[in-house]
């Protein structure tokens, strides 16, 4: 199942056939996408984002990141389908190709290496990193409370045995520090989403405080154009805010980070469903989800492309 | 590999602040060993918690005493996780 072209994008991999993957697609695409090795995570698992550029130097680019709470396996499998789509789709689709002619897609499809590897070898309920906490039994920082973006506010936990731990300070989790050295290297991101399940939410700043931001009308109307679009496959219906107004104030979170440096289409998504299976999405929902959610992505992406700031 | 037999998901749906607050309670009660997987926040949004099965039967009375709604989302967690591993096994077998 290593080949792309025969890979089976309709169940759940282990990290090391999703590793195997990337570079059958850098293979069956070597002049859009490389594998950019961004570092290691705490345990030295290489950390790995898909890049599809059609050249240029540094150009506009969108991130999109998932499984960056490991047990959330619909986000990184929806993120495997979308990548060979936006691959599959370029030279074909007007919109992706005109897309990939101007900026640069970074794709990163386990956020959270250790913690997915840790899913399917130990316990399937694991959220965290993997990282070893100094006076601790209890292991792991929740890598999306671990952002300097009011870090240690409300809504995350100063409990290393919490599904919520922030972690001992901003950017200490390994793997957070490679996306931000990433992300201020590159200097020139023009968006940010980050997937992940569940609850069909699409989301924008700000989580650590319930304060509007300054661009709160454009991204809701941006927001409720993409589930408008997601809605249109398969009626799955979305809800569009804030993440403190939608569900809760959570501090530490990467888009509020991102979006105080500048990143103004700042983005997450809570993949489907609504309290039936939660994030334990049966295989048999990997397409449709990764399909609806698709639309909802390539809007925005259509977007940012046509606003550029 | 970790297993969650008898463990269950439980929707819960609180009708009122006060049922909020005695949510969050319980949430920072760690003895139960308790996973939200969605957070007590307000009462327009459902509460997901994952109940060891130790911790069933208490978690089941605060809520009936307490006059909390609730309904079982997962009935046994093992059971739906034992599912998913035949599935990759079988897809990997494809």
């Amino acid at each position: 199942g290593r080949d792309a072209k025969s890979f089976d994008y309709a169940t759940y991999h282990g990290l090391e056939t999703l590793y195997s993957w990337m570079d059958s697609m850098v293979a069956g695409h070597p002049n859009l996408i490389s594998k950019v090795h961004i570092g290691s995570s705490y345990e030295n698992r290489p950390m790995y984002v898909l890049k599809f550029s059609t050249g240029g130097s540094n150009r506009p680019a969108i991130w999109i990141d998932a499984g960056i709470h490991s047990r959330e396996w619909i986000s990184t499998a929806s993120a495997v389908w979308m990548a060979n789509k936006l691959a599959t789709d370029f030279g074909v689709d007007p919109s992706v190709t005109s897309l990939l002619g101007q900026m640069d897609v970074y794709l990163m499809i386990v956020t959270n290496p250790d913690g997915y590897a840790f899913t399917h070898t130990n316990n399937r309920m694991w959220r965290k990193t993997r990282s070893v906490n100094p006076g601790s039994t209890c292991r792991g920082v929740d890598p999306n409370r671990n952002w300097d973006a009011g870090f240690g506010g409300p809504g995350a936990s100063k409990n290393p045995c919490s599904d919520s731990y922030h972690g001992p300070s901003a950017h200490s989790a390994i793997e957070v520090n490679n996306i931000v050295n990433l992300i201020k290297n590159h200097g020139n991101f023009k968006s940010f989403i980050s997937i992940h399940a569940y609850s069909q939410l699409l989301m924008y700043p700000y989580g650590y405080i319930c304060t509007d931001i300054p661009d709160q009308a454009e991204l809701h109307s941006v927001g409720q154009g993409a589930v408008q679009a997601l809605s249109s496959l398969y009626g799955t219906s979305y809800k569009v805010g804030s993440i403190c107004k939608i569900i809760y104030q959570a501090s530490g979170g990467s888009i509020d980070w991102t979006y105080n440096i500048g990143i103004k289409y700042s983005f997450a998504f809570e993949l489907r469903d609504t309290g039936r299976y939660g994030f334990l999405l049966p295989a048999n929902q990997i397409i449709p989800t990764a399909t609806e959610t698709w639309l909802g992505l390539k809007y925005i992406m259509e977007y940012v492309r046509d606003h550029p700031y | 590999r970790k297993v969650f037999t008898g463990d269950q998901v439980l929707r819960i749906d609180a009708k009122s602040e006060e049922q909020i607050q005695l949510l969050k309670e319980l949430e920072n009660t760690e003895v139960l060993e308790l996973d939200f997987w969605t957070h007590p926040v307000s009462s327009d949004l459902p509460v997901d918690v994952h109940v060891p099965y130790v911790s069933l039967n208490v978690v089941r009375r605060f809520l009936q005493d307490n006059e909390i709604p609730f309904q079982v989302m997962i009935e046994d967690l093992q059971e739906l996780l034992d599912k998913e591993q035949e599935d990759l096994q079988h897809d990997a077998m494809k």
